[in-house]
C-alpha cells in the first residue's frame, strides 16, 4: 500500500 | 489520537521532564550521556523541519517545540552550565556518536518515502533515533551505581518506544492508508535495543537491589 504521506506522529 | 499514542507521547514527555528535573534541582547530569543527548537534538531538529511547512494540530506543534527546546537546552546545560557540566562523566562517555550519523545519512539517501530534502531529513532522523540511545546504554553499563532518576529516564524512554509500536499496530488495523515502513522498521529496531536494558532493570527491581549491569 502507498503511504498516506501525512506525518502526524512525533 | 488513540490511547497508545497519547500514552507514548506522555511517557516521552515525562522522560524529558525527569531529565530536566535532575539537571535543574540536583544540578547533576551524572550517568547521562551527552552523546545521546546531542543525537536527540539532531534527531528533533532534522525531523521537525516540517514545522515551517505543514500545520497538523496545535498539540503537534506544541509537542514538537517542547522536544526541540528541551533537547537543545539539555545539551546546553551539560556542555556549558557552570555546575551541571562538572558532574558529566566525560571519561566514561566515549561512544563515537558522529560515526553513527554517516551511515544513517547514507541510508536516508537510499531509503526514503520521496527523494526531497525534507523527506531525506525525516528518514535520517528516524534512522538516527533508532541508534541514538546506544551511547546512553554503553554509559549505563560502565557506570557502576545508577541513580534512580537515570534509571527512570531510560525506563520512560523505553516505555515511549513500546507504546508507539502498539500505536502503529492499532492504527494499521483502524485507519485506511496508514503505512509507514520506515517509521515501523526503525522504531522496532530502536525498541529492541531497549529490551536488553529492561531485562536487567526489572531483575533488579524484582529482587529489590540496586541496578547493576554486567560488564
Amino acid at each position: 500500500a502507498e503511504s498516506s504521506g501525512l506525518k502526524d506522529e512525533l | 489520537m488513540n490511547i497508545f499514542r497519547l500514552a507514548g507521547d506522555m511517557t516521552h514527555l515525562f522522560s524529558v521532564l525527569v531529565l530536566l528535573l535532575k539537571i535543574h534541582t540536583i544540578k547533576s547530569c551524572a550517568g547521562i550521556s551527552l552523546k545521546t543527548q546531542e543525537l536527540y537534538a539532531i534527531v528533533f531538529t532534522t525531523r521537525y523541519l516540517d514545522l515551517f511547512t505543514t500545520y497538523i494540530s496545535l498539540y503537534n506543534t506544541i509537542m514538537k517545540l517542547i522536544f526541540l527546546g528541551s533537547s537543545i537546552s539539555i545539551v546546553w546545560y551539560m556542555r556549558h552550565h557552570k555546575v551541571v557540566r562538572r558532574s558529566y562523566d566525560k571519561d566514561q562517555d566515549t561512544f563515537r556518536h558522529y560515526l553513527l550519523m554517516l551511515p544513517c545519512l547514507l541510508l536516508a539517501l537510499l531509503i526514503n518515502e520521496k527523494f526531497t530534502f525534507l523527506e531525506v531529513m525525516w528518514a535520517f532522523s528516524l534512522y538516527l533515533e533508532a541508534v541514538a540511545i546506544l551511547p546512553q546504554l554503553v554509559l549505563l553499563q560502565r557506570t557502576r551505581n545508577i541513580d534512580n532518576l537515570t534509571g527512570q529516564y531510560v525506563l520512560l524512554l523505553g516505555a515511549y518506544r513500546a507504546l508507539y509500536v502498539l500505536n502503529w499496530i492499532y492504527r494499521y488495523f483502524t485507519e485506511e492508508n496508514y503505512v509507514h515502513w520506515i517509521t515501523w522498521v526503525s522504531g522496532i529496531v530502536q525498541t529492541l535495543l531497549y529490551a536488553d536494558f529492561f531485562y536487567y532493570y526489572f531483575q533488579s527491581w524484582k529482587n529489590n537491589v540496586k541496578l547493576q549491569l554486567p560488564a
